[in-house]
């Protein structure tokens, strides 16, 4: 399961 | 990745190139706040530590390096152009922003996800990106002369920062996203600062007249 995180935002 | 999230990022990258513009052609920084474009500095500093540690994408990785690279840029031009310094609204600009700094580190140590420091510095980034456009709005309300790449430079920060809340709407409605406060509330805290200068923003252009803000 991919992580949910916002970190791949900018 | 949806197409708010993407309109988001290109209506920020938007928003630089009119600063650069307005930098480079007009060879002018009046009205715009040198505060507010440090802490921009600080922001992405903070916020891009993972370029080291973790890949995304070549997007990702190319959006990051732009955006560290040209709010450098900007504060360099601010500060040492030999034309464009002399445009400085200096006296104009006297937002406190180190009480902005100190207020997010606190805030940082206080509330976050995990307590290391790349998670703390990310955390910090959020809250300081928050309030950064506080000296620039700031200073907007001092100016007699809004010029228009100026009114359109914030007008497009702001927009950036909406787009992104339709993007964390999309993603946890279509992506199983989890709810996640410190983003959400301090992207909400963000685009609300936004709200009257957007009024005033809509509002002169509707009636085809000159930006002003009323002091």
């Amino acid at each position: 399961l991919k992580e949910k995180s916002q970190k791949d935002e900018l | 990745m949806n197409l708010f999230r993407l309109l988001g990022d290109m209506t920020h990258l938007l928003s630089i190139v009119v600063l650069l513009l307005k930098i480079r052609t007009v060879k002018s920084c009046a009205g715009i706040s040198l505060k507010t474009q440090e802490l921009y500095v600080i922001v992405f500093l903070t916020r891009y530590l993972d370029l080291f540690t973790k890949y995304y994408s070549v997007y990702n990785t190319a959006m990051k390096l732009v955006f560290l690279g040209t709010s450098i840029g900007i504060v360099w031009y601010m500060r040492y152009h030999k034309v464009v310094k002399q445009t400085y609204s200096k006296d104009e600009d006297t937002f406190k922003h180190y009480f902005l700094i100190l207020l997010s580190i606190i805030l940082a140590l206080l509330i976050h996800r995990a307590f290391d420091v790349i998670e703390v510095l990310w955390t910090f980034s959020l809250y300081l990106e928050a309030v950064a456009i506080l000296p620039q709005l700031v200073l907007l309300q001092k100016s007699r002369n809004i010029d228009t790449l100026t009114g359109d430079y914030v007008f497009l920060l702001g927009a950036y920062r909406a787009l992104y809340i339709l993007n964390w709407v999309y993603r946890f409605l279509m992506e199983n996203h989890k709810f996640r406060w410190i983003p959400w509330i301090s992207g909400l805290v963000q685009t609300a600062l936004y709200a009257d200068f957007f009024y005033y923003y809509i509002k002169s252009w509707k009636n085809r007249e000159k930006l002003k803000l009323p002091a």
